[in-house]
């Protein structure tokens, strides 16, 4: 009787809600061997709790806790009919071979770990996509002076964006080939993210001041070469770049390439044949003195300062775009245009946009083209792809063959480029731009091109209709 | 017209081309040093466009309009995947920059040779007011007479425009200048 009185209160110690949860925490405890039919109880018990509990919540803390919950409510009761011992009797053996309490535990640690690992994966798969680059890989950057090359590395090399690179590099280039680009001119951009598959045209075009009038300006142009004169974009481009994917303070970026003026250069050969080649005699002072010093050509390899463009970059780069579209630059410009018979006003700066656009694109030969839309000629180089991928050209095909039709597709595409112009002025360009980058268009361009003879230019080539605008 | 052309370390490729149109544009210089464009000259102008091309119309000069331009800043990526060839281009030179940017895309993407060959071949331009098909300098005698057995009136010139690149193939960058120019670069970061 001792014997089996000491058996009943270590089966109902080992029953308390206490030693449930030492179970439920350590799979592997000391086992002892089940009793005939209690064990058989306990048996067919444990299998309705656990059938009861697999119905619960995965997760081991609300498990655990649902656990605890559905035991506390009947232990405690039956304790209280219990004169002495806070025990009660129960004929349940948790210790038996096939509690699954074990099991619970091991599946809790594997969730947890499974939990665990995935949250490092996915954190691992955001930083890829989502976090800075790690490993500071390959990049290039190519321009058409030798000293903006570097400079565009040179930013590169200080974490700057590839646009950074750009804009620094694009600056550059009106400081080092002013006969080309420069802040008094405009452009266009053309940025990929890779990763994205995202494409943006940052349009800093020039437009034609609000005074212009066709009439004046083909009567007097040659003698009057303000009226030549459209509103620059560099700045607010290259600002508008800046603002969309810019990493470097904009005030550093433009510091880096007054930095090149200030510190001067060499004359590129570039340079030194287009002032050579300077016909016109009647060039200001301020002309001559920049690009004729003493009365004679700069030279290649001479080393030249331009210490004004470094003041305005520096300025820009201090009170931004204001200084240049409003500020006394402004001004400066105006006087100067209106002394050589121009009609740009204040307006037509403080009116001035660089535009954000979509590229117009095409699939050709599994690659995916992307140029500026009108009035960039982008659509007209996309129809020259779509004919040529037609014509199937390959190492096979003769030379003779190739160079014939991409000098005839050049002629059609060229020709079409003409029927381009600004959409935001004319919105047929628009219906013609659909025509003109569809491979069925195409298609049907290509038809006209005779495979033995060439053809005069505009000759057999379908103009678009014109639906509206202004003409 | 000035070309940059970049693809850096943080997956973006950018090509920038700007102008001032004519060489010094207008030639009018701020006291402070700005040079200014002549991009007037963009535009289509009402006698000279009728007797050429009348869709030119819609490039005729209006206040606030941008006029037509051949700056052809182009990128080129794989059209599924990421893996493949990237190609950043840029040219100058007016609409030749057109008929140069094509070839160089055919030679690269159809005859699948390599940037630095495709820059360096010979190219074409039809002129279409003459009707003249003009060659630069480094284009082969015998395609030209090639071009003249099929009918076309060529003519040699020393350059056409400028054409520079940068490839990415896998995580390989390169950029290439055109050889033709003595001073512009490329330089890859390795």
């Amino acid at each position: 009787a001792a014997e089996k009185e000491a058996s009943q209160q270590s089966t109902l110690g080992a029953y308390s809600p206490v030693d449930y949860m030492s179970i439920t925490s350590f799979p592997r405890l000391p086992e002892e061997e089940p009793a005939g039919a209690a064990a058989e109880g306990c048996l067919r018990s444990r299998k309705e709790e656990d059938a009861f509990l697999g119905e619960q919540d995965t997760d081991p803390d609300s498990f655990l806790k649902s656990a605890r919950l559905q035991r506390l409510p009947s232990s405690s009761s039956e304790m209280g009919s219990q004169d002495v011992s806070p025990l009660r009797e129960t004929s349940k053996d948790p210790f038996s071979a096939d509690c699954s309490c074990r099991q619970d535990g091991l599946t809790v640690i594997i969730t947890a770990c499974l939990t665990f690992a995935m949250g490092v994966t996915v954190a691992l798969i955001m930083q890829i996509y989502f976090g800075d680059p790690q490993i500071f890989h390959q990049g290039a950057v190519v321009t058409d002076a030798a000293r903006c090359t570097a400079l565009g590395i040179e930013v590169l090399n200080k974490q700057g964006s590839s646009v950074d690179a750009a804009i620094a590099a694009a600056l550059c280039a009106g400081i080092i080939n002013p006969h080309t680009s420069g802040i008094g001119g405009g452009g266009v951009m053309l940025v990929h993210d890779i990763r994205k598959n995202e494409s943006q045209v940052i349009d800093f075009r020039e437009t034609a001041p609000f005074g212009i009038q066709e009439e004046g300006l083909q009567k007097a142009w040659e003698l009057k070469p303000g009226l030549l004169v459209g509103v620059p974009g560099m700045i607010q481009g290259m600002h508008k770049a800046h603002q969309l994917h810019g990493r470097l303070p904009w005030s550093e970026l433009l510091g880096l390439t007054a930095n090149i003026a200030q510190d001067g250069f060499n004359v590129t050969h570039d340079l030194a044949r287009a002032i050579a080649e300077l016909k016109e005699l009647n060039y200001s002072d301020k002309f001559r003195e920049t690009f004729l010093p003493d009365g004679q050509p700069l030279l290649p390899g001479m080393f030249v300062r331009r210490l004004d463009l470094a003041t305005i970059l520096d300025l820009v780069g201090s009170e931004g775009v204001s200084a240049f579209y409003g500020g006394n630059l402004t001004q400066e410009i105006i006087s100067e245009v209106h002394n050589y018979g121009g009609v740009l006003l204040e307006e037509d700066f403080s009116n001035y946009n660089a535009l954000v656009e979509n590229p117009v694109h095409t699939v050709y030969q599994g690659h995916l083209v992307l140029s500026p839309p009108p009035p960039h000629a982008g659509p007209a180089l996309i129809t020259a792809l779509n004919i040529l991928e037609g014509f199937n050209i390959t190492s096979q095909v003769t030379r003779e063959n190739t160079l014939h039709w991409i000098a005839e597709t050049l002629k059609i595409a060229l020709d079409l480029a003409n029927s381009l112009g600004d959409p935001v002025c004319d919105a047929s360009v628009y219906h013609s731009v659909e025509d003109m980058v569809s491979k069925s268009k195409a298609g049907f361009l290509r038809q006209l091109i005779n495979d033995s003879q060439s053809f005069p230019s505009g000759i057999n080539i379908p103009h678009f209709s014109m639906e509206s605008g202004p003409p | 017209a000035s070309q940059v052309l970049v693809m850096g370390p943080d997956d973006y490729i950018v090509a920038v081309v700007s102008s001032l149109n004519r060489p010094f544009g207008s030639g009018i210089i701020t006291p402070s040093g700005i040079l200014l464009n002549s991009q007037m000259l963009d535009f289509s102008w009402l006698n000279s466009t009728l007797n050429y091309s009348s869709p030119g119309l819609r490039n005729l000069i209006q206040p606030g309009k941008r006029p037509l331009s051949f700056l052809l800043p182009t990128i080129v990526r794989p059209s599924e995947g990421m893996c493949g060839t990237y190609l950043c281009l840029g040219a100058n030179n007016g609409d030749k920059a057109l008929s140069s940017i094509t070839q160089v895309l055919v030679n690269v993407l159809t005859l699948n040779k390599n940037l630095s060959e495709s820059l360096s071949l010979g190219r074409l331009h039809p002129q279409l007011q003459s009707n003249i098909l003009q060659v630069d300098s480094e284009f082969p005698e015998e395609d030209i007479k090639f071009l003249e057995s099929r009918g076309h009136q060529v003519d040699k010139v020393d350059v056409l425009s400028l054409v520079h690149g940068a490839r990415r193939t896998n995580n390989f960058i390169i950029g290439v200048k055109d050889p033709r120019s003595m001073d512009a670069a490329g330089a890859t970061i390795l």
